[in-house]
C-alpha cells in the first residue's frame, strides 16, 4: 500500500522517548520522495491518456493523489515534530546542545537551530531594561 | 519563516510541482 | 459536562496537520467495497493478479485513503464500519465499559471512532453515542485511580486505556504530583 514508508518515519519518531532525538532518517525521506515522484509520473501518464480519449482512469488518479497528499503530510510532520523536540531542548539545555543530540541533527536542522537561537536571543535582549533570560526559572521561584 | 525555509529546503523543493507549497489553512494548528 | 462535546468538532481533517497521533490514527483500516473499476491498481488487492480492481471487490483501506475515495460528491468505494464499532461490540461497551481493553483494540479508539463520523453511514449516530457513553462510564475510574496512585507503578491502571484516556490519566497524575509538592512546600 502507498504511504507505508512515510508512516514508518512517523512511527520511528513516535517511539522515541521525550528528550531523545533519533538520528535524522535521510534514506527514509529519500524513499518517500521517490514514491511521490513515481506516483506523480503515473498520474501524469493517466491524465494524458484521458485527454487522448481513454476512459475510467479518474479513480486511479484520485487514489494516487490522496497517496501523494498523505506522503507529503507525513514528511512535513516528521520534520516539524523533530524541530519541536530540538526547540524544547533549547529551553531545557540552553543554547549549546549536548553532543549526543547534535550528532543526530541534520545539517539543515543545525542551521534552523542557529537561526532559532538568534531570534530568541534578540527577543530576550529587548525585554526589561537589560534583557531577561526567559529560559531560567521555568517554575515560579519560591520567592 | 525559519520553519518554512527548513521544510522547503529539506523536502518541498524535491516534491512534484503541484505539491511544493504549504497550505496555510490546512497546516495551521486549530 | 462531557455530553455537550459538539460532534461537529470531529471532522475528517485533523485538528493539527502535523499531529503524529492523528497521522497514526488515520492509518487504521476500514472495510471497503470498490464501486468503480480501479485501473492499473491491481497490486492493491493481494487476492488478484489482475491489473484492474473490479467493482464489488472488498478491500481493507486505511482511513486516510477511504475518506478520500468515499465522499458525498464521489463514491469510488463504499465503506462499512470496522467490527469494533459495530452493534455487537457497542453492546459490550454498554454492558460494562470498564472491563474492555481499549488499548489492544485501539489504541486510538475514540479518535479513530470520531473520524468514522465523517462517513455518511446509517450507524454513525449510534457510534457517536457509544463513544460518548463509553468515555463517560470509564472516566470516573480513570480520575479516581489517577488521583490516588502516588509514587507507585501505574502500569496496571493504564494498560487497558486508549491514548485519549492515557492523556486524561497523565493530567490527573500531574495535578496530584503538583498538589503533593505544594503541600510539602516545594
Amino acid at each position: 500500500m502507498f504511504g507505508e514508508k512515510a508512516l514508518e518515519l512517523i512511527r520511528e519518531l513516535h517511539r522515541s522517548t521525550e528528550g531523545v532525538l533519533p538520528p535524522f532518517n535521510d534514506e527514509g525521506i529519500r524513499q518517500v520522495l521517490e514514491e511521490m515522484r513515481s506516483l506523480y509520473e503515473q498520474n501524469q501518464a493517466d491524465v494524458s491518456a484521458t485527454v487522448a480519449g481513454e476512459q475510467g482512469l479518474f479513480s486511479g488518479v484520485q487514489l494516487r493523489h490522496a497517496s501523494l497528499e498523505r506522503d507529503k503530510r507525513c514528511l512535513l510532520a516528521y520534520l516539524y515534530n523533530r524541530l519541536q523536540k530540538i526547540r524544547n531542548m533549547r529551553w531545557e539545555f540552553g543554547s549549546v546542545l549536548p553532543a549526543d543530540i547534535k550528532t543526530n541533527m541534520s545539517e539543515q536542522e543545525v542551521q534552523w537551530f542557529t537561526k532559532y537561537n538568534k531570534c530568541l536571543a534578540n527577543y530576550m535582549r529587548r525585554l526589561g531594561d537589560s534583557g531577561l533570560d526567559l529560559t531560567q526559572d521555568m517554575q515560579p521561584p519560591k520567592s | 519563516e525559519n520553519l518554512e525555509t527548513h521544510l522547503k529546503n529539506v523536502t518541498l523543493r524535491h516534491m512534484p510541482r503541484n505539491l511544493q507549497s504549504i497550505d496555510k489553512d490546512k497546516t495551521a494548528p486549530r | 459536562s462531557l455530553v455537550e462535546i459538539p460532534y461537529t468538532r470531529y471532522s475528517s481533517s485533523s485538528d493539527n496537520y502535523y499531529c503524529i497521533d492523528d497521522i497514526i490514527a488515520t492509518c487504521e483500516k476500514i472495510p471497503s467495497k470498490v464501486e468503480q473499476p480501479l485501473f492499473r491498481l491491481g497490486f492493491l488487492d493481494p487476492s488478484t493478479d489482475n491489473t484492474t480492481i473490479q467493482p464489488g471487490t472488498k478491500l481493507e483501506l486505511p482511513f486516510w485513503l477511504a475518506s478520500s475515495l468515499c465522499t458525498r460528491r464521489r463514491r469510488l468505494v463504499s465503506v462499512d464500519m470496522p467490527k469494533t464499532y459495530k452493534d455487537s461490540f457497542r453492546e459490550i461497551l454498554k454492558a460494562d465499559a470498564n472491563v474492555v481493553d481499549l488499548h489492544k483494540i485501539g489504541p486510538y479508539y475514540y479518535s479513530f471512532g470520531s473520524k468514522l463520523l465523517h462517513f455518511d453511514h446509517p450507524e454513525i449516530g449510534d457510534i457517536a453515542d457509544s463513544l460518548l457513553q463509553g468515555f463517560i462510564s470509564r472516566f470516573r475510574r480513570i480520575m479516581d485511580s489517577s488521583q490516588n496512585a502516588y509514587n507507585e507503578d501505574t502500569t496496571h491502571l493504564t494498560c487497558k486505556l486508549d491514548e485519549s484516556e492515557r492523556c486524561v490519566f497523565k493530567a490527573g497524575q500531574k495535578g496530584l504530583d503538583d498538589f503533593q509538592r505544594w503541600q510539602t512546600g516545594q
